[in-house]
């Protein structure tokens, strides 16, 4: 079985969708089966590289994880795509709250057939994020270099270390990744010596600068690589995913 | 009783905390008696303005939301925190979804002693969002300019329309104000082009430009108003509250 990353961060607007996306897609430039799950309701990640969201969540449509899984244009990248049925999250929730194993056990039945997967999350603590980490290998949490992001990473760090607790051996904190990194702002510096003051180790050499590039890409269907190759948000995405196997 | 705006997007990062905390603040320098509801268990809105998250969640405390509302350096602003407990926000979900009207009559009886009360939400469709909608007589939705900002629009529509049925009269849209608005970007352009047709009147005139001063402001406790006086983010905060006013 591969990776499984869990995208996480409870702030929203962070660049975990971005950081999911981009990361799967040169992953799968670089030759890896790679699996892009979309567990956030509003299907970011589903639409921002062409796929359609599903009528009903492939986490309760009671058929495999693998029926659900589609093709990008993108060559060794598939998604299982979101769903905007707010019905379908709630019974995800509830199946979540009642403790049970089903879930979990038919995600990780689902992506045992790829090198890596990435989970992108909604903006919340709430039942499908432990859902997601209960069935991550790894936890992979941007922060965006701003000052309210540095506010709510003690509550998340508990929630994941409460998993952790739960499935001693199974999750990992494999990194912090700093996004919309601005070298011209002071705020920008500030926030990333707190980080790295904070983090050490975990907090990756490679930044993600703030590059108009990057939010126009989901718009044409397309990671940044495909959109704007030579720009500097495709490169610190590569760079990103260089440092993410060189911990394989 | 004066006006509850509940301010929501479920996209996160759009700028609701920062413009629930600006709006509040410039209100309550134009002489209006203004409370700020946080909503929100990140409690953004709370530190935002030096104040500390509650313990106990005021909405489960069992004492009168007056005695858990505290003064701001702000003349006339006073705020109710929010709190980080993930258990107090459990029982909250647990009380909305139940049906019950504690919650609402809970909130409309502290909230009537105001001239406005600006509710910032967390960003989700879920049980805290609901329960605010459904105790507020306008929605005020901030906008990025951003092409994800586009994406979760209709549910978001669907869930407000749903909260009208079901109490006729008393919750209207009063505005979308699009935020972080860049005139040297080709996106944002595109985005509020598409907003302003889609949306029509609601959009209000005014919209915030993305000023590093409105991000920095919270790191010193306070609204832009007070940090950068003279800032574009500032005056534009000062513009939209009057733009406010005029619909009184
Ligand atoms: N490096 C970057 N440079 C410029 N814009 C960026 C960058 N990363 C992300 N963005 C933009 O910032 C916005 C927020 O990013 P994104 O939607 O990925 O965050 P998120 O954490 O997934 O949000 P949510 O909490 O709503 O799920 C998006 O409009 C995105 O296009
Ligand atoms: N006009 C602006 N110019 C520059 N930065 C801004 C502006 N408005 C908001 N920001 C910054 O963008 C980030 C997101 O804003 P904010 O936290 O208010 O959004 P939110 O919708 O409340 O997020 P969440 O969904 O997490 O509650 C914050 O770091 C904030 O300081
Ligand atoms: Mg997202
Ligand atoms: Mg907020």
């Amino acid at each position: 079985v591969g990776r499984i990353l869990c995208v996480v961060n409870q702030k929203g607007g962070v660049g975990k969708t971005t950081t999911a996306s981009n990361l799967a897609a040169a992953l799968a430039k670089g030759g890896l089966r790679t699996l892009l799950v979309d567990l956030d309701p509003q299907c970011n990640a589903t639409t921002g590289l062409g796929a359609k969201p599903a009528a009903v969540h492939p986490l309760v449509s009671g058929f495999p994880l693998a029926e659900s899984i589609v093709a990008t244009t993108i060559p060794g990248l598939s998604i299982l795509p979101g769903s905007r049925s707010v019905r379908d999250v709630e019974r995800i929730a509830a199946l979540a709250r009642s403790g049970s194993a089903v879930l979990e056990t038919h995600l990780a039945r689902g992506l045992n057939a790829w090198d890596y997967c990435l989970i992108d999350c909604p903006p919340s603590l709430g039942d499908l994020t432990r859902t997601a980490l209960a069935g991550s290998s790894e936890v992979l949490m941007p922060i965006q270099c701003e000052y309210f992001a540095l506010e709510g990473l003690t509550q998340m760090i508990e929630v994941i270390r409460d998993v952790m607790e739960e499935r001693p051996g199974r999750l990992r904190f494999s990194g912090i990744v700093l996004t919309m990194h601005d070298d011209s702002l002071e705020l920008t510096a500030e926030v990333e010596a707190e980080v790295r003051d904070f983090f050490g180790e975990i907090v990756f050499e490679t930044v993600i600068p703030r590059d108009v590039a990057v939010s126009e890409a989901p718009s044409h269907a397309r990671s940044v690589l495909d959109y704007a190759p030579r720009s500097r948000g495709a490169r610190a995405y590569t760079e990103l995913c260089m440092e993410v196997r060189d911990c394989e």
